[in-house]
């Protein structure tokens, strides 16, 4: 069993999707994202840091065994058990297909459009609106995978559903409000599933749906 | 956490690329 | 033994990942990438092609068996073996970590590198200064990791070198002339070595090392 420090900054939800896999495969994980554990911007600047973990990213895992990995979706993977990893060559690939699709079709235009809203990046109307749709289309895709399906793949919780409802968590707590999210009701019912499981709820705690649209912050 | 958010990078102009290398791949074909 | 068609357009590094995979494995693995059979920008637009692979991105697999997958990272893990994907989950965490770097950290400054040089996206000074500091950082984090390695995780090839050499062959191709990548010499020796494999030379053909660093194609 997985035993070993989760290198991060707090409420990373790259993190999470680890932190919610241990929570499943009961890894004992240590998660070091205050001093004097860890500071973000100097721990990982560090010689010894960046020795094991040459990009100086975080999440950055070590095990007690002093086995390193860095990539959010490695460390996630090593911290599961077979449940969460598909427990055949079809289904872990069927969970790499939605890993990767988080990566790949969610995490760019959610950050487009939730980081103007955050504040953390300047409001461009267009590149707005453009998020906007591909995050219709990601929410269609989806809709329609879970039309039949309580979970992404298989019967029970995956990485899949880990790694998805995880890109997802700042779209639902930040943009998605109601009218938008209407004509999408499989993944709100499957999001809402998801961040409920106790497992879930450990990491997450209460993870509010807005009611309302956030705006660009300036 | 918002502040950390500033040092993540994203590629946010993945969906601009992948429909450049998709026009230009139509047109070859 | 998985088997069935690859659609894909031709000369698609996302494609070749599964297609040399399979060369390793042994998948039969038909390309469908010309007409009669697959014409990109028409075929993936049919309802029939949508039903099946809802994004309408290639490459998408479809077992002989009906079995379908998108996402070509998922499409090569369910072609592979158990020597490509790791034999235990440490190894199979450190395939996935390089697989997520090749995504994460090479693709994007590549692209917005030679994506110019090839015609497909206008050409922009500042961003292209930005990537080839970014690749720099790639190929250091590589060349140190390679040091003391023949591939990247363990003592024979992985889908870790498969993605990652798959995600440089542009890189490579194109402007990585020998004065720049003369400070990495560890990445083009490993690099040489798995395009001069012959599952990957099957699949590539000749892969040849550019000369002279290619400029804006306007």
């Amino acid at each position: 069993m997985a035993a070993g420090t989760l290198y991060t900054y707090p409420e990373n939800w790259r993190a999470f999707k680890a932190q919610i896999a241990a929570q499943y495969s009961g890894a004992r994980l240590k998660v070091a994202s205050s001093a004097p554990a860890f500071t973000f911007g100097q721990t990982n600047r560090t010689p010894a840091f960046l020795n094991n973990f040459p990009l100086g990213k975080v999440p950055a895992f070590q095990g007690d065994d002093g086995f390193c990995l860095f990539e959010s979706n490695a460390i996630a993977h090593y911290l599961s058990n077979e449940a969460l990893r598909g427990s055949s060559p079809q289904a872990q690939s069927q969970v790499l297909q939605w890993v990767s699709f988080a990566d790949a079709e969610i995490i760019p235009p959610a950050s487009a459009w939730v980081f103007p809203t955050l504040g953390i990046m300047q409001f461009n109307k267009q590149a707005t609106e453009q998020a906007k749709e591909e995050v219709k289309k990601v929410l269609s895709v989806l809709n329609h995978h879970l039309n039949t399906r309580t979970f992404l793949v298989g019967e029970r919780v995956s990485l899949a559903d880990i790694s998805v409802a995880c890109s997802m968590i700042w779209l639902y707590k930040q943009v998605l409000e109601p009218s938008f999210r209407q004509p999408f009701p499989n993944v709100t019912r499957w999001f809402q599933t998801c961040v409920n499981q106790p497992q879930f709820k450990t990491v997450l705690g209460e993870v509010k749906l807005c009611d309302k649209m956030a705006q660009f912050d300036p | 956490a918002v502040d950390y958010f500033v040092q993540e990078k994203i590629w946010f102009d993945k969906p601009r690329y992948d429909d450049a290398e998709r026009h230009f791949y139509e047109r070859i074909n």
